[in-house]
């Protein structure tokens, strides 16, 4: 299955 | 601080894109221009406008100001908008944002206290790039959405697809390169990226028609950059972050 990730994840 | 717009499509095109993602917005005028950033309150996806003060037909900023609104109150008024109606907005004493509409219309809306905190910028590099015209970028998120929720994008040399995939079947969609559509397709490495449409498909509405040619740059499981290249604008940023294999 998949996730959704995060956008703050990659600052 | 007063701003006039010459016309009034491309902050349609501003405001209509902030909405896909905040109810309420902060924006940061200095003698250079106006500026926003922010993100929608679950974190998935990031919109970063930059509106140069050469794009105005009258700017002046003497010291730094934010100011917040609620969008639909915003957007209501900017709507009343003609399309060759500039607009014109200052701030007043009363810490009311004037908003002229045309000529002869002179709103005073409220402004919100604005709570933004600096906003950073996902730090990733790059190793896709498709551009294509705005108009194909839609039509090709619609082919997607018939069957599926997310749109994955794949790129291989300077060959790339777009592709779904969800109950009821799925889709793919070769990018050909000699349609006058697609302008460039190129990658240092293969990606596959694979995106909610549920962000994509508002914000490409709401810019899409503005906006002439859009740039895509991705890596593999990495986020998504969208640039909107909107004629008086200097960009429009939207990033938004992958799904990935849980």
């Amino acid at each position: 299955s998949q996730g959704q990730r995060d956008i703050t994840s990659y600052f | 601080f007063g701003a006039k717009t010459n016309g009034s499509d491309d902050l349609k095109a501003i405001i209509s894109a902030i909405s896909t993602l905040v109810e309420e917005a902060t924006f940061v005028a200095t003698a250079e221009g106006i500026s926003f950033r922010g993100m929608d309150p679950s974190h998935v996806a990031l919109i970063d406008i930059s509106w140069p003060n050469s794009a105005f037909e009258k700017y002046e900023c003497d010291s730094d100001i934010k100011f917040g609104v609620r969008i639909d109150e915003f957007s209501k008024l900017i709507k009343r908008a003609d399309k060759k109606d500039s607009i014109e907005i200052s701030i007043s004493e009363q810490n009311m944002l004037l908003v002229t509409v045309g000529k002869n219309k002179k709103y005073k809306m409220r402004l919100i206290e604005s709570s933004a905190t600096d906003t950073p910028l996902p730090k990733i590099p790059y190793d896709s790039k498709i551009m294509l015209s705005s108009s194909k970028f839609d039509k090709i998120l619609g082919d997607v959405q018939v069957v599926s929720d997310y749109l994955t994008i794949h790129t291989s040399d300077s060959k790339g697809d777009f592709s779904g995939k969800g109950d009821s079947g799925e889709v793919v969609i070769d990018l050909d390169k000699d349609d006058e559509d697609i302008e460039e397709i190129s990658s240092k490495e293969d990606s596959v990226g694979t995106y909610s449409l549920e962000y994509l498909n508002p914000v490409v509405k709401a810019v899409g028609n503005t906006a002439g040619v859009i740039t895509c740059e991705f890596s593999s499981a990495k986020p998504l950059r969208i640039e909107f290249k909107v004629a008086n604008i200097g960009r429009i940023h939207f990033y938004l972050a992958p799904r990935v294999e849980s």
